[in-house]
């Protein structure tokens, strides 16, 4: 997260590869599923053995110590509906919850977040110098109505597509951010209204962040979570 | 500290059946304890492990005995020991228990327990492995393994059976080198993969199922230059092996450069930043990062400039970065290439009413029968949604799915998924931005405000 600060994000978790390397973030939506992006997933039956979510703590490669972290392994990838950059990963085992692990709400579907809510982006990528990236960084961002951005963009944006206005200071997502929540705070509860994607370039000043729409594959989510 | 296992191939979830043969009878040990029993005797050729009771059975056979036959079974390892299973022939072959009985020039070996054509001192006994009419090196002749032959004119001949580190040669890093060398290019015996000692390590095999981390023979799990091995010498953590390199080198496949497939080890754009806007640097430069990805070393792996590559399987593209202080950077920013079929037909709406043929998955998978309880247990069927036209294995929308028709599928793997049909372009769904009515919710999205992120 470029121009953060340290804080906390209990539904945020870190999916980890084979060498326990941090790559990219996800949203806990219920015990055993966690929400993210295909782009950090070679492909939608992809063997992830020896891959986990690590949860609870606010570090990236926190010490043995660590009374809180949660290390649990991926057992299954599902691709969301064409085109909507989501997918969903199941875990071994449910994840406990505790102070540290939470999870975190589901909008109501095709639910509209009203602009100017302030929102929250969180994760343990790159900081471009702005924050300690070793741990788990937070911005604030406030959303920018669709018509508005649809302007600041040229027309080049979809209503599976949410926006943040564009801050003068440099704040947004970045590398190892992607597929982590957009967590919008909607009648005293934190939704995950947004996921992170890869964009082409992090935080940038004069142009609104993109996010894909969660409320649009509400519907999906509890379909997968069902079958 | 080498582990008798050293001297086994094992193979997991199986069982070794002999026809007409009563089972062997079961000890208590672990597979370690069953080698070294097994190591030492002379019958033993391979032993059955389970894991949970710890329990063993010595075999007196291996798979390619007559009459037996491998069968799945969660509940036993099988460890056969290597001198019967290898192919190729380790020093002069002189402990080869293999199965080939032709000599180089093709001609029938004579049994060894028969004096002709060729009458012989070399009789056989339990020792020396002298069975059936295999090639085989009781005299330790520097050529390896022979034969006296079935034709009268030809005395013996060698069987011409390549050593093992020429039997399979590897291409560019040997990451799919599968051979049997277990020795490194010092001659030091290979630690088995899945054990951790002497040297703690974490390639798990378990943990790295498509890296072929079998026995104590040498791999490349982590893209270094060649194979290599942790080693059973407590002062060598790890050495590489000497294995041959293949004449021909395989053709770079499914290469892209545009967007990338699956980890995009084939990607070979000319994207050369990262997303945060910080140049790449070049690969043979070693400034302001020292690296081992020397494009020399890794011939296959296109390292050129300072473009984004994948040259050791990690999950996208990436590159060092010019900024000493970010050592790498994944390439997300590269798109991924479209892996979905061509639709075929199209729906209006969300579906509901399609009543086409089209019974295959976006992903080009067969649609499950709607009726069929297998291999998923349908929730919606031709029962409960009668009036949803659920025939045959059609893609249909029973449940209003707004993403579109869909089925469940015959991937046991995948419940569901959504099929390869688009919607019609004239088809108009309503717009979501509109205004929400009031939402609840209930134990989610709750956390400790007052938790206060605290420093070292």
């Amino acid at each position: 997260i470029v121009g953060g600060q340290p804080g906390n994000s209990p539904w945020t978790v870190s999916i980890r590869n084979r060498e326990g390397v941090h790559f990219c973030g996800g949203s806990l939506v219920k015990e055993q599923w966690v929400i993210s992006t295909p782009q950090c997933f070679s492909s939608c039956d992809a063997d992830l053995t020896g891959y986990e979510v690590q949860l609870g703590t606010l570090f990236r490669d926190p010490g043995p110590g660590d009374p809180d972290q949660q290390t649990i392994p991926i057992v299954r990838i599902v691709c969301g509906p064409s085109e909507s950059q989501l997918v969903m990963l199941k875990l071994a085992r449910p994840a406990t919850l505790n102070r540290r692990v939470a999870l975190i709400c589901l909008p109501p579907e095709r639910y509209v977040v009203p602009a100017g809510t302030v929102c929250e982006i969180a994760g343990w990528g790159e900081t471009r110098g702005t924050a300690d990236s070793s741990v788990l960084n937070v911005a604030q961002l406030p959303v920018l109505a669709h018509e508005d951005c649809k302007k600041a963009l040229r027309g080049r944006l979809k209503e599976s597509e949410l926006c943040t206005t564009p801050l003068r200071a440099g704040v947004g997502a970045c590398e190892g951010d992607y597929g982590g929540p957009l967590a919008c705070l909607t009648a005293d509860c934190w939704v995950l209204e947004g996921v992170i994607i890869p964009s082409r370039v992090c935080a940038r000043t004069d142009q609104p962040a993109l996010f894909i729409r969660v409320s649009l594959y509400v519907d999906w989510i509890y379909k997968v979570m069902k079958m | 500290q080498r582990s008798p296992l050293n001297d086994f191939q094992r193979l997991r979830a199986t069982e070794l059946l002999a026809v007409a043969a009563d089972p062997p009878p079961r000890e208590q040990g672990s597979a370690e304890q069953c080698a070294q029993r097994c190591a030492t005797s002379l019958a033993c050729r391979a032993f059955h492990h389970d894991q949970q009771s710890q329990l063993c059975q010595l075999l007196p056979w291996t798979q390619h005995s007559l009459r037996v036959q491998l069968q799945k079974n969660i509940h036993y390892d099988l460890y056969q020991k290597k001198d019967y299973l290898r192919d190729c022939i380790v020093g002069d072959g002189s402990s080869y228990r293999g199965t080939r009985a032709t000599t180089e020039k093709g001609l029938r070996c004579q049994h060894w327990q028969s004096m002709t054509p060729h009458d012989h001192r070399f009789l056989p006994s339990p020792r020396n492995g002298l069975e059936e009419n295999y090639c085989r090196n009781p005299d330790r002749d520097k050529r390896g393994p022979w034969c006296y032959t079935v034709d009268p004119n030809v005395r013996h001949q060698s069987c011409g059976i390549k050593k093992c580190e020429d039997a399979v040669c590897m291409t560019c890093n040997g990451e799919d080198y599968r051979g049997t060398v277990d020795h490194t290019e010092s001659g030091t015996e290979c630690q088995r993969w899945d054990l951790q000692h002497p040297h703690k390590h974490p390639y798990h095999p378990n943990k790295y199922p498509d890296k072929g981390l079998d026995d104590n023979y040498c791999r490349n799990p982590d893209s270094s230059e060649r194979p290599w091995c942790y080693t059973t010498d407590p002062g060598q953590e790890r050495e590489f092996c000497h294995i041959r390199l293949c004449k021909k080198q395989p053709r770079p496949v499914n290469v892209t450069t545009g967007c990338f497939r699956g980890k995009g080890e084939s990607y070979r754009g000319r994207v050369n930043v990262t997303v945060s806007g910080i140049p790449c640097q070049r690969w043979d430069s070693q400034v302001p990062h020292k690296h081992n990805f020397v494009p020399e070393k890794y011939p296959c792996k296109d390292l050129k400039e300072n473009y984004c590559r994948n040259p050791d399987g990690s999950e996208a593209p990436w590159c060092f970065t010019a900024r000493p202080t970010v050592r790498i950077a994944f390439c997300f920013h590269i798109r991924r290439c479209p892996d979905e079929q061509d639709a075929q037909e199209c729906y209006h709406g969300h579906g509901k009413h399609y009543h086409g043929h089209v019974s295959k998955t976006r992903k080009g998978i067969t649609c499950q029968p709607w009726a069929a309880q297998t291999p998923h247990v349908p929730q919606i069927s031709p029962v409960t949604h009668p009036e949803a036209h659920l025939e045959e294995n059609y893609c249909r929308n029973p449940d209003n799915d707004s993403h579109g028709p869909w089925c469940y599928t015959m991937d046991p793997r995948t419940p569901f998924d959504y099929c390869a049909i688009k919607p019609c372009s004239s088809s108009q769904v309503p717009s979501i931005l509109e205004n929400a009515d009031a939402v609840a919710f209930e134990q989610c999205g709750q956390r400790d405000e007052m938790l206060q992120w605290k420093g070292r």
